[in-house]
């Protein structure tokens, strides 16, 4: 799980 | 980025602002928790620690150290500069009540058990209920300046712009995070009964006074 890729939210 | 998103965004900088501005101002934290800010301090600190590790855009750089400053001026402003000011003695929700079973359900229910996925998990669940020694200290007196009401409203609808922004993007993107989505809910239904008298209240221009 690549999740840092997916967080562009604040 | 959508329409939602960005909304939920300047919502949630209006609100911080709204809250300095009024401190500042007023030269008063009167009637604001403490618990609270510290606890929007703690979830800022442990959400934006990708600052240092991961570049998105110069908009979420910007806006992370922003709301990062902001919180911690409003801690700085409560506990030292207007310290007088500070209304204590209805400020007692306990913050360990909060933050342990955070704390322990972050370490259990997380997207992976990363450092740092641990600690957004935390900031995530933390931020659900971080307004809860707000409302807690309000239902205690009774009452809310007009002012804090508007930051209430401003704060609790950046919550809810973002549910919007999940759905958009659920159905435009397939993207979707549980882990936000849930929490975001949870944080935006705490907010329902403060919505509720603000409409009925505020709105018609007077004072936000809780029933008897």
């Amino acid at each position: 799980y690549d999740s840092f890729k997916e967080k562009d939210e604040l | 980025m959508n329409i939602f998103r960005l909304l939920g965004d300047l919502s949630h900088l209006l609100a911080i602002i709204i809250l300095l501005l009024k401190i500042w101002r007023t030269r008063s934290c009167a009637g604001v928790s403490g618990k609270s800010q510290i606890l929007f301090a703690l979830v800022f600190t442990t959400r934006y620690l990708d600052l240092f590790t991961n570049f998105i855009s110069m908009y979420n750089s910007a806006m992370k150290l922003i709301y990062l400053v902001c919180s911690y001026a409003t801690v700085f402003l409560m506990y030292f500069k207007f310290k007088a000011t500070y209304d204590s003695n209805h400020d007692t929700f306990r913050m360990e009540f909060l933050v342990v079973p955070v704390g322990g359900l972050a370490f259990l229910v997380n997207h992976d058990f990363t450092p740092l996925e641990i600690l957004w998990t935390f900031s995530i669940y933390l931020e659900a209920v971080a307004i809860l020694p707000q409302l807690f200290m309000i239902s205690k007196t009774g009452e809310a300046e007009t002012i804090t009401s508007h930051y209430l409203f401003a704060l609790g609808s950046y919550r809810a712009l973002y549910i919007v922004n999940w759905v958009f993007r659920f159905y435009t993107e397939g993207f979707f995070d549980l882990i936000a989505i849930v929490a975001g809910c949870v944080q935006t239904i705490l907010y329902c009964d403060f919505f509720y008298l603000y409409i009925t209240k505020v709105l018609k221009g007077k004072q936000l006074t809780l029933p008897a």
